[in-house]
């Protein structure tokens, strides 16, 4: 269920 | 980035001015309840990726927007809720949840669990101070501390804005975040009036007061 679209911000 | 940095500092600012004004004044008058609770809704929905997190950075930031919301919301709900008064506190926030939920199941950026949360909690984010601003209309005037931590709070959205044109100019995957930049720009958006405002007003050292 880990998305992992590598959001780098906050 | 500078912007980044920039605007995650200013982020981090705004929480810090609440906090002052709470805990100094002993009072949460002319704070949004519903607004601060959004945030916490907000932070843990998007944060849901935590143990994950590859950066120091963000770590350290995602703990820190956690707690501290955490803690306004205590403050708040228990010890200075004498001081809050509800019945200024009246925006129907069940249309900013619906409308962040709608947007996030139909457009998320994978059909994920993590990535359908991370995508509510950007567009509602984007819409989160609202109450913060029906309040500040019915009541006509702020605090002084109240319209820097508002300033501070929309100063962060805004600096993301020069953060992601610098990105797509330097990285050479010249990658967008679509959802982050539309919700971020509306977010923006929202402050507008408010900036010109504390610009006017608050910056030449007059009240915050709405013509």
């Amino acid at each position: 269920w880990r998305g992992d679209a590598g959001h780098d911000e906050l | 980035n500078l912007f980044r940095v920039a605007g995650d500092m200013s982020h981090l600012a705004s929480i810090f001015i609440l906090l002052h004004k709470i805990v100094q004044l002993k009072s949460c008058s002319g704070i949004s309840f519903k607004s601060q609770l959004l945030y916490l809704i907000v932070y843990i929905t998007r944060y849901l990726d935590l143990p994950w997190t590859p950066s120091p950075y963000n770590f350290i930031f995602k703990i820190l927007f956690i707690s501290s919301q955490l803690y306004i919301i205590y403050l708040m709900a228990r010890a200075y809720r004498p001081t809050n008064d509800p019945n200024l506190d009246t925006f129907r926030v069940e249309y900013l949840l619906g409308f962040a939920a709608v947007l996030a199941v139909l457009f998320p950026v994978r059909y994920t669990v993590l990535e359908i949360f991370w995508a509510f909690s950007i567009w509602l984010e984007s819409v989160a101070i609202l109450p913060q601003l029906f309040m500040l209309q019915r009541t006509g005037e702020a605090e002084a501390i109240t319209a820097h931590y508002l300033f501070a709070l929309g100063t962060y959205r805004a600096l993301y804005i020069p953060n992601w044109i610098y990105r797509y100019v330097t990285e050479p995957t010249h990658k967008i975040d679509t959802i982050a930049v539309v919700a971020g720009v509306l977010q923006t958006v929202l402050y507008s009036d408010f900036f010109w405002i504390y610009y006017t007003k608050v910056m030449k050292g007059e009240k915050f007061k709405l013509p």
